[in-house]
């Protein structure tokens, strides 16, 4: 699969572009929180999509953000 | 309004709720 990129986005409807994201990073999320994927992937969509673009390419800040929404569902 | 739906769920292939707030 290839990566997805600003101008592949920026091609599409707005609300075909958090789509697109949501099923780049459900799986990466999924396997880490499998039981809460879901969630934390509709928690992480709502972050401006240069920033989701940023961490699909970057492991470890993806990893810092899934945590951190985490932390806030496990508080809410 | 109610928070317990929140957040938004995201499943493959399903069109995300979320976007209703944007």
């Amino acid at each position: 699969q290839e990566p997805l990129t600003a101008s592949m986005l920026a091609a599409a409807p707005l609300h075909e572009q958090k789509q697109m994201i949501g099923e780049r990073l459900y799986p990466l999320i999924h396997d880490v929180h499998t039981q809460l994927a879901g969630k934390i992937t509709g928690m992480l969509l709502e972050i401006d999509n240069s920033e989701l673009l940023l961490m699909l390419e970057s492991p470890e800040s993806l990893h810092a953000k899934i945590e951190e929404a985490v932390a806030v569902l496990q508080a809410h | 309004g109610s928070s317990i739906n929140w957040p938004p769920e995201f499943h493959p292939g399903v069109p995300w709720k979320g976007l209703q707030n944007i």
